[in-house]
């Protein structure tokens, strides 16, 4: 494992960490979408059905279990936490997500690499967490304050995918037969949805004023 | 038969 798969995985650890911070500890989930946090939740469970057919490491089971467990525990306390999804923005987080599944599903029917039940669900799985954080920058738009953990948990995130796009390079190069067409197109459209937030993330940083996207 | 690359990354 090189270093910048290494770094990816653990932005995507914290970014992680960071929200379920603000839900255990502030229990809060404002200006988080539960749309977004759905979407990855069956994100991965269709990526991971492979948990019960292919052994890769330990660390890659843990790593896998754990992005199932905090994605599916996340839509919990947003849907049925009785403080947490007090602070659900419902009316703003309004992104019919359930529209994008559709032309995914059909995508993946289409394109993968082998047409088999785990290979279809696999491509779907990426192509949906391409445009799964759809719904959160949507919501972020129409928030007027954006709070701290809110911001960096999609930093994160965003940090996480550009961090893949650099492992897949550096892979390639130096990997006999290392070619994944269907990860590395979904990974860099998925990456260039945060291109517009980074910008307004480092410029609020660097005049170090609040986070507030154009609407 | 063809074959998938494996797929070991999250």
């Amino acid at each position: 494992m090189n270093i910048f798969r290494l770094a990816g995985d653990m932005t995507h650890l914290f970014s992680v960490l960071v929200l379920l911070l603000k839900i255990h500890t502030i229990k809060s989930c404002a200006g988080i979408s539960l749309k977004t946090q759905e979407l990855y939740a069956i994100v991965f469970t269709t990526r991971y059905l492979d948990l019960f057919t292919t052994y890769i490491s330990l660390y890659n089971t843990i790593m896998k279990l754990i992005f199932l467990g905090s994605s599916i525990s996340i839509v919990w306390y947003m849907r049925h936490h009785k403080v947490v999804r007090r602070s659900y923005d419902k009316d703003q987080d309004t992104f019919r997500h359930y529209l994008l599944m559709l032309p995914c599903l059909l995508l993946a029917l289409l394109i993968n690499e082998k047409f088999t039940f785990l290979e279809v669900m696999w491509a779907f799985s990426l192509y949906l967490e391409a445009v799964a954080i759809l719904p959160q920058l949507v919501l972020l738009q129409r928030t007027r304050n954006i709070d701290n953990l809110t911001g960096q948990y999609v930093l994160l995130l965003g940090a996480y995918r550009a961090l893949y796009v650099l492992n897949w390079i550096y892979r390639y190069f130096t990997e006999e037969n290392y070619v994944h067409w269907i990860t590395w197109v979904s990974g860099i459209v998925q990456t260039l949805l945060y291109a517009d937030f980074f910008y307004y993330y480092f410029q609020s940083w660097k005049n170090n004023v609040k986070l507030q996207l154009p609407a | 038969c063809f074959q998938v690359p494996q797929k070991d990354e999250l």
